[in-house]
C-alpha cells in the first residue's frame, strides 16, 4: 500500500517539476520576445535568459509567488544589476561636464536641458559650444539657452574645436558646472574620433555623459564601447523616450561603458528631462 | 534524405538571430523565418546542403522584400509636364532630414534641374539657420518665414516662387517628429494638404531598430509616402531597418545617406544590404 502512494506522489512531484521546467521556458521565451523587440542586443538577451532560466529552475519560488512570478523577478534583478544596481545620482555641485554621442542623437538639446536642470538647483552654468561642423550649431544651442541668460562660449567661424574649447577656458571664470557641447561623430571617422580625445585632453572634464537615441538598434553596444575606449564613458544619457522605443539599446551601452544611466530625454523642451528612474525604465522595456 | 527537423531548427534559429543582429525588427524577423520554415516543408536536401538551401531561400525572401517598382528620382521630376517638383522630407527628430535635402539638391543640380528649398521647419532652435547655411554653399534659392510661422505657408509660398521662376524642383524641409506625437502628426497632414507634393521622402536612420516599424506605419498613415532614405549607412550600419520599413509599408527605398558631405548619397543597391545582413 506504502509503496503504491510513495510512487504515486514521487510521479506528481516529477510531473509537476516538468511542468514547472516547460512553464519557465515559456516565460523565459515571452521575456527574450520582449526584450528582442525593445532592442536589446541579441546576445545580451541569450546571455540574459539563460541566467534567469537557471535562477528560476534552482531556486524555490518565494511563499506567495508563482513560478511565473518568480521568474519574471528573477529578471527583474537580473535587469537592476545589470543597469549598475540603481544606486541614486549625487548630483555633482561642481563638475565639467562633456557631452559626446552619435550624430543627431540629441547633444546640443541636453546641454540645454542639463542647462536648466543645474541652474534650477542655485549652481552657476557655462557653456562651451564646440562642434565647428555642423551649420549652424553654436545657434542651436545660443537659441535654446536664451531664457537661461547663460553665456555660451564658442565660435561660429572656428574650424578648430580644440582651440575653442581652450579659448573658453580662459574666459569661463567662476563656473560651478561648465557643459561642453561636442559634434556628433560614429567609431568610423577616426579623425573625428582623435578629435574628441583630443578635446578631452584639455577640457579635462569630470563627467563625460554617452548621449544615445533610444531608438538605437543593435549597433548601440558597439558604438559604446568604442566611445568608451577612447575617452572613458562615466554617465549615459537616453533620449526620445517620449517615442515607441523602449531603450534596449541602453542596457548594451551600460554593459560596454561600466557607466550607469543618469538622465532621460522625454521630449524637445528644454523641460524635458529626468532623473533616471531604473524601475520605471525596466517595466516600460518589459512592455 | 527528408529534412533533419532538428538540425533544422537548429539552422533557422542561427539565421534568425543573424536578422536579429543586423537590426531587423523582431517581428519582421519572426515573419521571415516562419514563411522560410513553410517554404521549405516536404522538400528534400542531404544534411551538407541544408545551410545553403536555407541561405539561398533566405537570400530570396529579402530580395522579394525589397524589391519594389521604384522609378529613378530623375525619371519621375521629368514625367511631370508641369512644374515645380515638390519633395516633401519627413521623418523623425534628427535623422538626417536637413543635410539629405541638401544633398539630393545638389545631386540634382549636378543633373540640370534647378532648386528650391522650403524652410517649414519654423519650430527648432537654429533649424532655419541650418537650412540656410547649406542653400549658401549650394547657391540654392531659400523660402523662409519667421521662427514660428505656419510651416504650410512657408510651402506654399516657396511652391510660388518655384512656379513663378520657372524652377524645376521644391525640397520642403520638416521639423523632426515622434511617430507618437499626434498634433505634430496633424501638423504634418496639414503641410502636405497645402503644399500636394508629387513626392514624400521618409528619412530615417539606417541605425535604428524595432521602432522602425512603428515610424513607417503611423507616417505612412498620416502621410503616404511614397520613398524612403536611410541615412547614416555609413556609421557600420546593417541597415535592417531597410527591411523592416519595405516589409511594412511596401514603399522603395531610393537612397542611403553615406556621410556628411553633400556628395555622400548614393542609390540603394539591395545587393549591398543582402551581403550586410548574410554576409
Ligand atoms: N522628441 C524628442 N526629441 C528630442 C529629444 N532630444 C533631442 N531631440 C530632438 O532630436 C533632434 C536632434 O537633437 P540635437 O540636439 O540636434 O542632436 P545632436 O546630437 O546635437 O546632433 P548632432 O550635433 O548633429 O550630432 C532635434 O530635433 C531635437 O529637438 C527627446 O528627448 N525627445
Ligand atoms: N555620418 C553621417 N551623419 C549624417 C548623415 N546624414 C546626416 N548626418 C548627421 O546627422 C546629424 C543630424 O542631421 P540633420 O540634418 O540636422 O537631421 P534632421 O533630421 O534634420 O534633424 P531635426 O530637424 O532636428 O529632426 C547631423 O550631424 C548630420 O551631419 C549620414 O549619412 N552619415
Ligand atoms: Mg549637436
Ligand atoms: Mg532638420
Amino acid at each position: 500500500k506504502l509503496g503504491e502512494s510513495l510512487s504515486g506522489v514521487i510521479r506528481k512531484i516529477t510531473l509537476a517539476g516538468m511542468v514547472d521546467e516547460k512553464l519557465v521556458r515559456e516565460v523565459v521565451r515571452d521575456i527574450q520576445r520582449a526584450l528582442l523587440s525593445a532592442d536589446v542586443n541579441v546576445k545580451l538577451v541569450m546571455e540574459l535568459s539563460k541566467k534567469v532560466e537557471s535562477r528560476a529552475l534552482k531556486e524555490k519560488p518565494p511563499a506567495g509567488l508563482s513560478r511565473k512570478e518568480h521568474t519574471i523577478r528573477v529578471l527583474y534583478e537580473e535587469l537592476v544589476n545589470l543597469l549598475g544596481g540603481g544606486e541614486a545620482y549625487a548630483l555633482p555641485q561642481k563638475a565639467r561636464i562633456m557631452l559626446v554621442g552619435l550624430q543627431g542623437s540629441g547633444k546640443t538639446t541636453t546641454v540645454a536641458k542639463l542647462a536648466k536642470y543645474f541652474q534650477k538647483r542655485g549652481l552657476r552654468v557655462s557653456i562651451i559650444a564646440a562642434d565647428t561642423y555642423r551649420p549652424a550649431a553654436y545657434e542651436q544651442l545660443s537659441q535654446l539657452v536664451e531664457p537661461l541668460h547663460i553665456k555660451v562660449f564658442g565660435s561660429p567661424e572656428s574650424k578648430d574645436a580644440v582651440e575653442v574649447v581652450r579659448e573658453a577656458l580662459t574666459q569661463v571664470g567662476k563656473s560651478d558646472i561648465i557643459l561642453l557641447d561636442t559634434a556628433g561623430r560614429h567609431k568610423s571617422e577616426e579623425e573625428l574620433f582623435r578629435e574628441m580625445v583630443a578635446l578631452a585632453e584639455v577640457f579635462k572634464p569630470d563627467e563625460k555623459f554617452l548621449v544615445i537615441d533610444s531608438n538605437l538598434g543593435q549597433q548601440a553596444g558597439t558604438q559604446a564601447k568604442a566611445f568608451n575606449e577612447h575617452i572613458g564613458i562615466t554617465g549615459v544619457v537616453l533620449t526620445k523616450l517620449d517615442g515607441s522605443a523602449r531603450g534596449g539599446g541602453a542596457l548594451s551601452a551600460v554593459a560596454a561603458t561600466g557607466a550607469p544611466i543618469r538622465f532621460v530625454g522625454t521630449g524637445e523642451g528644454i523641460d524635458a528631462l529626468e532623473p533616471f528612474d531604473a524601475e520605471r525604465f525596466i517595466s516600460r522595456l518589459l512592455g | 534524405v527528408v529534412l533533419d527537423e532538428r538540425k533544422l531548427e537548429e539552422l533557422l534559429s542561427e539565421f534568425e538571430i543573424a536578422l536579429l543582429e543586423s537590426d531587423i525588427a523582431f517581428d519582421v524577423a519572426e515573419k521571415i523565418i516562419s514563411d522560410l520554415k513553410q517554404n521549405l516543408y516536404g522538400k528534400k536536401f542531404k544534411r551538407s546542403e541544408l545551410e545553403a538551401a536555407i541561405k539561398a531561400s533566405l537570400e530570396q525572401s529579402l530580395r522579394e522584400i525589397l524589391d519594389l517598382p521604384s522609378v529613378s528620382l530623375e525619371e519621375m521630376i521629368r514625367r511631370k509636364k508641369e512644374k515645380p517638383f515638390v519633395i516633401l522630407f519627413v521623418g523623425i527628430n534628427g535623422t538626417g532630414k536637413t543635410t539629405t535635402i541638401a544633398k539630393v539638391a545638389k545631386r540634382l543640380m549636378g543633373r540640370g534641374f534647378t532648386c528650391v528649398f522650403a524652410a517649414s521647419d519654423t519650430y527648432r532652435a537654429g533649424a532655419i539657420e541650418q537650412l540656410e547655411r547649406h542653400a549658401e554653399k549650394l547657391g540654392v534659392k531659400l523660402i523662409k518665414h519667421a521662427r514660428g510661422a505656419d510651416p504650410a505657408a512657408v510651402a506654399y509660398d516657396a511652391i510660388e516662387h518655384a512656379r513663378a521662376k520657372g524652377k524645376d524642383v521644391v525640397l520642403i524641409d520638416t521639423a523632426g517628429r515622434m511617430e507618437t506625437n499626434v498634433n505634430l502628426l496633424e501638423e504634418m497632414k496639414k503641410i502636405a494638404r497645402v503644399a500636394k507634393p508629387d513626392l514624400v521622402i521618409f528619412v530615417g536612420d539606417a541605425l535604428t531598430g524595432n521602432a522602425a516599424v512603428e515610424q513607417a506605419e503611423r507616417f505612412n498613415s498620416a502621410v503616404s509616402i511614397d520613398g524612403i532614405i536611410l541615412t547614416k549607412a555609413d556609421a557600420d550600419a546593417k541597415g535592417g531597418a531597410a527591411i523592416s520599413i519595405a516589409h511594412t509599408i511596401r514603399k522603395p527605398v531610393l537612397f542611403l545617406g553615406t556621410g556628411q558631405s553633400y556628395d555622400d548619397l548614393v542609390e540603394f543597391s539591395a545587393d549591398w544590404l543582402i551581403r550586410e545582413i548574410l554576409g
